[in-house]
């Protein structure tokens, strides 16, 4: 495993684990798009079917345990807390997620490495994880709020970005078959995406000024 | 024949 791989998925595992230690800690969830870490819930349920059928490595079983039980906790405080729940912008979070859910069935039902459940799972898992930051996006917009998204998450998850894009590059160079371009199509439009996320992010940080996004 | 690549990342 090289490092860009590495700093990628501890990243990715800070970003959730900074997220809900947040949550258990201040007992809210102000500001976070509920949508957004149901798709993410969803994402690794899907992608991790493989839990059951193939083994890589006690690494990865160990970090796909980790991101599906993080990722489930946050979606259980926001839902079931008594106090968390009350502080969630529900009326704000209105990005009808099933909408993405839909589309990235169908386009995965369509193009995948092959037509099986499990492949068709793992494009699916791919494809929403690229569109699942766009709840979180019609929030921030909605409520122009930043505070409450510590700049820890935003600057983790666009590290994970960033790293796992080095990881594909390099591996391409030094791997012999080594070609997933579902995985890279995907990852590059989620880091797109993120992109302009993060673009306004730093744009109203560096003015000091609260957030507004493109309308 | 096409080597699949295993699917090892996250």
């Amino acid at each position: 495993m090289n490092m860009f791989r590495f700093l990628g998925d501890m990243t990715h595992l800070f970003s959730v684990l900074v997220l809900l230690l947040k949550i258990h800690t201040i007992k809210s969830c102000a500001g976070i798009s509920l949508k957004t870490q149901e798709l993410y819930a969803i994402v690794f349920a899907t992608r991790y079917l493989d839990l059951f059928t193939d083994y890589i490595s006690l690494y990865n079983t160990v970090m796909k345990l980790v991101y599906l039980g993080s990722s489930l906790s946050i979606v259980w405080y926001m839902r079931r807390h008594k106090l968390v729940r009350r502080s969630y912008d529900k009326d704000q979070d209105t990005f009808r997620h099933h909408f993405l859910i839909l589309p990235c069935l169908i386009l995965a039902l369509l193009i995948n490495e092959k037509f099986t459940f499990m492949e068709v799972m793992w494009a699916f898992s791919l494809y929403l994880e690229a569109v699942a930051i766009l709840p979180q996006l019609v929030l921030l917009q909605r409520t122009r709020n930043i505070d409450n998204l510590t700049g820890q998450y935003v600057f983790l998850l666009g590290a994970y970005r960033s790293f796992y894009i080095l990881n594909w590059i390099y591996r391409y160079f030094t791997e012999v078959h080594y070609v997933h371009w579902i995985t890279w199509i995907s990852g590059l439009v989620q880091t797109l995406l993120y992109g302009d996320f993060f673009y306004y992010y730093f744009h109203s940080w560096k003015n000091n000024e609260k957030l507004q996004l493109p309308a | 024949k096409e080597q699949k690549h295993p699917k090892d990342e996250l």
